[in-house]
């Protein structure tokens, strides 16, 4: 089903993004 | 770039999960009241219980006492992103207080609530802060993704 790997995809992107935030130096935005 | 209606909605959302008051539409956000009380969450030595004191909560329909408020606010920001995080804002993220308190200029009010969730972003406790926002609905993620992207990215967009 194409929504449900959208989903799946979608779900993927952002946590990659906000582990990402996590990993960074504190202090350190950019 | 973000459509600043949808920005300010899903900004509104996040904030709500601060629990703090004066916190239940984007008029209540122009008195500047809730967004002191989540910076103080964000980080109470830097926008500590003397700098809240300043906020005047009454500010409701007084325009004047709003925008006093928004612009005690905003300064504390721009000193917190300077000092404690390093990091430049750039022009086009710098929201008139005069707009929000005066009309309720809802873009003006997405750029003041995007400093904020840089603030949380980058703060010593923003791990915290960070797991609170992958709580959050798939479609409010991705417009604080946006929105974190679109402020922290170094050349301006």
């Amino acid at each position: 089903d194409p929504n449900m790997k959208a989903g799946a995809a979608n779900e993927g992107v952002l946590a990659n993004f906000f582990n990402s935030l996590l990993s960074k130096k504190t202090g350190a935005p950019g | 770039s973000l459509d600043k209606a949808e920005l300010c909605d899903s900004l509104l959302t996040w904030l709500q999960t601060f629990q703090v008051p004066s916190c239940n539409s984007k008029y209540d956000l122009t008195s500047g009241v809730a967004i002191a009380h989540v910076l103080h969450r964000i980080d109470p030595s830097w926008f500590n219980e003397t700098w809240l004191g300043r906020i005047k909560e009454e500010s409701g329909a007084n325009w004047r006492l709003k925008v006093s408020n928004l612009k005690k606010i905003l300064k504390s920001m721009l000193e917190y992103y300077h000092d404690v995080l390093g990091h430049q804002v750039s022009d086009e993220h710098l929201p008139d207080v005069n707009l929000i308190g005066e009309m309720g200029d809802i873009t003006e009010l997405g750029k003041l609530v995007q400093l904020v969730l840089g603030c949380a972003v980058s703060c010593e406790k923003k791990q915290e802060q960070i797991q609170q926002i992958m709580t959050l609905e798939e479609s409010v993620q991705h417009v604080v993704m946006t929105a974190i992207q679109e402020l922290l990215s170094k050349e301006p967009s």
